[in-house]
């Protein structure tokens, strides 16, 4: 029986065509992942791929992976790329550019805004089913927080709190503001 | 990853207590030196908070799998499953009750996702890399021992336990005290060195996660002003990781018992203790047969 299953399996799946996008966001960007569910070999490898880009200055927003390291290698254009540790240290501040390549550990907290000529990438997750934890957002950890929960936690007002949690209506990818408006660096 | 049972060359087991101690605002958080041959060998870090009435536990997730254990009083929690809908909603009465200063229409009722009750005896489990808070709603403080499975499979980092706080600007449980003023004092020396005096400051030199991103991609990302951005970052917050909740207690969405609910509950409640009672008698009477 093997050859009407072992050697038949599927073993490729094509994350790199932007109609198959899994995440879009017509400003900012689109994000593929190729996981066991969508490619079942992927069970024994107990890997997983995301292939995204991020347009120009788009913002993949903060985020952390839950159950996996990331080696993230970047295909096409630059990005500010800052990744943070347990203690709240910058361990990674630099940009990410075509070519180069970057290991970001789990739970580690990481942000990328794409400059002018937009970021491609892809990551390999070093789990079947990687998933990720963003923190900013609809689907954000902030957002499923209970608003005077967040007041006190970060002694702000309610009405900073209620900003934090619903002003931002996108769930990944985001628009960046113009680079003009933003204070240098 | 460190083969489990690995580092068990032990001649000899001993009883430990705490060997870390943190005083937070409101509670103490006491830890195992995770570095112990024994907790290496099973591959575990032990962590005690007390959280007094009204202290909130800020939210955090850890690198390990983590089951808690409710030894003394009670309170509530909530568990932050990325992706997963915010089903405890508010009501238009319910918004005008908790702040009538907000009664506009135009403002958003607030939602979030499920919270859960504890109380003495509960066991709580909290998967690796999912964030969760804990406030104590009652009236005695609560005291809850928390195991981390650092050798958990979830766990695909090193054997250090690590909490990564999203507020405040706690301290590491596992680092003894003195390491961790030495580690302060070097990282704002590096921090000023690298981004000038404080105050022209981009990044914060706190403890949570948002502290080591730029304020501006802070901005950007949940679309509000620097300035309310930078508040994520509690750099001048001394609290540590268990804060008090400041004048009334923490106002969330949760479903009450009706008064008939309490009463049966209140009624369930003796009748346990009863039964216990007459339990512990029982086994005094037998003892003997004990093997």
């Amino acid at each position: 029986g093997l050859e009407e299953t072992i050697c038949t399996l599927r073993l490729r799946e094509n994350i790199g065509d932007p109609s198959r996008a899994d995440i879009y966001t017509e400003e900012a960007g689109r994000i593929s992942t190729a996981n066991s569910h969508t490619l079942p070999v992927l069970r024994w490898l107990q890997l997983s791929a995301e292939r995204g880009a991020l347009y120009s200055d788009a913002l993949y927003v903060p985020h952390w992976n839950l159950n996996a390291h990331s080696v993230v290698y970047a295909l096409r254009g630059r990005a500010e790329v800052q990744v943070v540790d347990n203690f709240g240290q910058t361990v990674f501040d630099d940009e990410l550019r075509e070519g180069q390549l970057l290991t970001i550990p789990q739970n580690f907290a990481v942000v990328k805004r794409a400059r002018n000529e937009g970021f491609e990438w892809v990551s390999f997750k070093t789990n079947e089913n990687a998933m990720v934890s963003p923190l900013a957002g609809r689907t954000s950890a902030i957002r499923a927080l209970p608003e005077e929960v967040l007041a006190n936690a970060l002694q702000i007002p309610r009405e900073d709190a209620r900003r934090l949690k619903f002003n931002r209506q996108e769930s990944t990818l985001v628009r960046s503001r113009p680079s003009s408006s933003r204070s240098s660096r | 990853q460190q083969p489990r049972f690995g580092e068990c060359k032990l001649k000899r087991l001993v009883a430990l207590e705490p060997s870390n101690r943190i005083e937070a605002e409101a509670g103490v958080i006491e830890s195992w030196d995770p570095n112990n041959q024994q907790f290496q060998c099973a591959g575990v870090a032990v962590v005690r908070r007390t959280i007094e009435p009204n202290g909130l536990l800020l939210p955090q997730y850890s690198n390990a799998p983590q089951l808690l254990y409710i030894v003394k009083g009670r309170g509530i929690t909530g568990v932050l499953f990325p992706g997963c809908p915010e089903t405890f909603e508010e009501s238009q009465q319910g918004q005008s009750r908790i702040r009538p200063s907000l009664r506009s229409a135009s403002f958003q009722r607030d939602r979030h996702q499920k919270i859960r009750h504890f109380r003495e005896g509960d066991v709580i489990a909290f998967p690796a890399g999912v964030a969760h808070w804990c406030y104590n709603d009652g009236d005695t403080p609560v005291v809850a021992v928390a195991l981390m499975d650092t050798t958990n499979n979830a766990n695909q980092l090193d054997q250090n336990p690590r909490n990564f706080y999203l507020a405040g600007n706690p301290d590491d449980e596992f680092r003894p005290q003195g390491q961790q003023e030495y580690e302060q004092h070097r990282r704002q020396q590096q921090h000023q060195q690298r981004h000038g005096e404080p105050g022209q400051q981009q990044r914060g030199s706190g403890n949570n996660v948002f502290s080591g991103f730029d304020a501006d991609f802070l901005a950007d990302a949940f679309n509000v002003d620097t300035e309310t951005a930078r508040r994520l970052q509690s750099e001048n917050d001394h609290r540590r990781s268990i804060v008090r909740v400041e004048g009334r207690q923490l106002q969330v969405i949760r479903p009450r018992w009706s008064r008939e609910e309490q009463e049966r509950e209140e009624r369930k409640e003796r009748e346990r203790e009863r039964e216990s009672e007459s339990e512990r008698r029982q086994s005094r009477r037998g003892g003997r047969d004990d093997n």
